[in-house]
């Protein structure tokens, strides 16, 4: 999940 | 989601439809810079490689999809559209900016978070986006005279990032882990190029005056 988080921009 | 990342997206989505309008009304793409829209179509299309392996929200697939999906649809109308393609000024728009990819992949290769496709492919979809205005700004310039769609257009987006560099800040003071130097160092970099434009686009504004920039 935190992994994801990091690209959670456009 | 804070109020400056949604008002930030917004401003971006009101400057493609900004653009859009533009190219609709007046089936004309003067003072479009060609080579800042096919960088921003390679941005998005960098970027959101994780589009279908990352979920998100449905809010950003949407907003992924809109975006990849405009930026190819102005694309395509400069370059092949039968009656905007005529005016696109071509002799204006000369920006080698085959060195500006050039140059965003291979500062990519050398900083980013985690050596991967995806992650190379995003450090150089941010490195580009920060410089992807700069034809269209060479453009302005050169042709001195702007437009009002095209001036709001600029505006847009310069606000657009003017919002996101709010939105780092807030999240840097409410969240715990919140660093991602490459985004806000870029980011920067990006709104500052914007500020020249700025400068003249409210003193025509307080003037109630054409947007003209100096040569």
């Amino acid at each position: 999940p935190l992994e994801q988080a990091m690209h959670d921009e456009l | 989601m804070n109020i400056f990342r949604l008002a930030g997206d917004m401003t971006h989505l009101i400057s493609v439809l900004v653009l859009l309008l533009k190219i609709y009304a007046t089936k004309s793409c003067s003072g479009i810079s060609l080579k800042t829209q096919e960088l921003y179509a390679m941005v998005f299309l960098a970027r959101y490689l994780d589009l279908f392996s990352d979920f998100i929200s449905l809010y950003n697939t949407v907003m992924k999809l809109v975006f990849i999906g405009s930026s190819l649809a102005i694309v395509w109308c400069m370059r092949y559209h039968r009656v905007v393609r005529r005016s696109y000024d071509r002799e204006l728009d000369t920006f080698r900016y085959w060195i500006l990819v050039g140059a965003c992949f291979t500062l990519a290769l050398v900083l980013h978070e985690k050596f991967s496709f995806q992650e190379v492919f995003w450090a150089f979809s941010i490195y580009l986006e920060a410089v992807a205005i700069l034809p269209q700004l060479v453009l302005l310039q050169r042709s001195g005279n702007v437009d009002n769609l095209t001036g709001q257009y600029v505006f847009f987006l310069g606000a657009y990032r003017a919002f996101y560099i709010l939105n780092w800040i807030y999240r840097y003071l409410t969240e715990p882990r919140f660093t991602r130097w490459i985004s806000c160092v870029s980011g920067l970099v990006q709104t500052a190029l914007y500020a020249d434009f700025f400068y003249y686009y409210f003193i025509s504004w307080k003037n109630n005056a054409k947007l003209q920039l100096p040569a």
